[in-house]
Parts: C-alpha cells; structure tokens; sequence
C-alpha cells in the first residue's frame, strides 16, 4: 500500500546539540530541559535511543544512553552555556554542538507503518550519499536532521520521488 | 508563558527494539527499515539520537549511534528475525528487544519551544521514578517511551499535571 505523502519541509536553521553518555535513571532528561527552559532558550526536536545491554551490565546497573536535540541557531551558544554550568546536576559525559543543522520532514497521511514511508525516503537520500544524523518521528511525520550543505539537494530529491512540486 | 497541552495518550501495546552501534554513514538506516516495511511490520516510533565525539576519532573517522525504534507487539518475533537475517547488511553490534513498552505522548498547542512542556512533563514523572527509554517529537508532540507496568500511573500523573480529565 503506498502511503500518500502530503508534504516535505525543511527547516535551515537549526543547531544540534548531543549529550552523550546520561545515565539511564528517572530525572536526568528533566535535568537537561529545566535550565534550557528557564534561560528562554527554544528547543524544537528530540531524539534519544533507548539504552541497552543493560543486562550485561548486570542486575540493578544503570545504563548510559545519548540525547540529541535542536535548538534555534542563535540559541545555541546561551544553550551550550547553560548545559555546561548544569553539568553536575545532568550527569553527562560529553557535550557536541553543531551549528549548520537542517531538519527535513516529510509528513504522511494514513501512514499505517512508518517503516515503508522511512525505508524509501531513507534510500533515496542514502544514494545522494547524505548522512541521516537524527530521526525523531510522531504519527503522521518524519524527521530527520542532516548537514545543511545537504538541504536543498535533499529536498528536490524527495519533492521528485513523491512527485510534489519542488 | 504556559503552553496549552491539548491532550495526553497512551499506547500501551508497544514492544521497543534497539539496534546499537550502526555506523554512522549512508544507507545504514534505510537498511534497517527496508527489510521491516518488506515484511510488512509495522512500526510506530523511531528514535535516533546523533553520534557524537567523531571528530576525537579522527578525520574520516565513521562513528556510531543507537537506534531505537517500537513496532506492533504482535509483530516483535517477526521485525527480531527480519534484523536477524539482515545483520550483515546494516551492520549493527546489539539487537535488543522489549516487549512491554508503552508510548505517552503529550500533546501541546502553540508550544513555541518543546522545553518548557519536556521540563514539566520530564519532572513529574521523574519524582514518580518512571524512567524514560526513549523520546521522540513533532512540533505539536512530546513522545516517550516507558514501560509498560508504569502506563497507568504515568497518565494519572500527567492527567492531574495539566488538569485534564483522567
Ligand atoms: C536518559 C534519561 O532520559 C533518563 N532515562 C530519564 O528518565 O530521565
Ligand atoms: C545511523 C544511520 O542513520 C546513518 N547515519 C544513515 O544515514 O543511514
């Protein structure tokens, strides 16, 4: 069944920032967002993996997983700032922060099985040879976040498989 | 400003698969959901955080990230033997599978940054000790991924967070 595919976007201007090894224990993702809320600053995706092998680890130990999310670009250095002066309190490993983020979306109706909608839109950028660095999905639409340089390009390739006008 | 959350809901048949260190470079993605769409599973959220520290790796250096992704409980045994047989194709080094998960999501309107909603929703369900798997999100929508055991609680919390009837 071919999905009807509505609509792409592409928002330019986003910064992407990615903390990595937070500890797999109620609170921390709170920790993340409560400082970066209360400076103001605007977060638009997020997109975290669920930790695993936990088991190997051992019973009762806490696993460690990475966080991703985008934030408007000319919030990303009071952003930075405020993760780092919360280190103590969030609990991370390493912070990433990348300034020339796009997110892509592609948004889908009746889309019964994001797998379909995912496997094509996916292999068509993949031959463009342009890295998928994030997903971040809801019912209806699919995100992804790629390297700006790449935006335009991968939106006439998509506006060209789904035959939408580019 | 207080953003207006329209709704809150709850899919409590979920199973959650995490694929680890699949590399960081074109087609990895797409080879994950190519053989899942084939096999007709169906597949409701995807969340896939960035891989970070690459450039400590070195220049040209390919790095890794987890992926993180639920289908139909129903179709769990199906998508494990799917990634199975497709191993050499997408090169990961984990497959882990669970089956009681459960996706919350709040919905907000006119939520301009997801910050303040992720602080709020983060918090109450941290001082409930409910871990968060896996978050995923929309401009309209918050998703997270729990366990199963935690879904009722969970909604009564966020229910009586944002004054809706539970
Ligand atoms: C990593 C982070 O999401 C953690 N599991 C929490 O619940 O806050
Ligand atoms: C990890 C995976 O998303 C990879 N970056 C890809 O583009 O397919």
């Amino acid at each position: 069944e071919k999905e009807k595919i509505r609509g792409i976007s592409c928002a330019e201007k986003e910064a992407k920032i990615t903390l990595t090894r937070l500890q797999d224990k109620p609170g921390v993702a709170a920790a993340v967002f409560a400082p970066l809320a209360k400076a103001g600053v605007i977060v638009d995706m997020i997109a975290q993996s669920a930790a695993a092998g936990k088991a190997a680890a051992g019973a009762g130990a806490i696993g460690a997983t990475d966080l991703t999310f985008t934030v408007a670009r000319q919030d990303l250095a009071r952003a930075k700032r405020c993760l780092e002066e919360a280190r103590a309190q969030i609990g991370y490993e390493g912070l990433f922060c990348e300034e020339s983020a796009a997110k892509l979306s592609v948004v889908g109706i009746a889309m019964r099985s994001q797998a379909g909608v995912a496997s094509v839109m996916f292999r068509a950028l993949a031959e463009a040879k342009i890295n998928i660095h994030a997903i971040s999905t809801s019912e209806i639409k699919i995100s992804i976040l790629i390297e700006s340089r790449h935006a335009k390009k991968a939106l006439r390739i998509l506006h060209q498989l789904y035959g939408l006008d580019g």
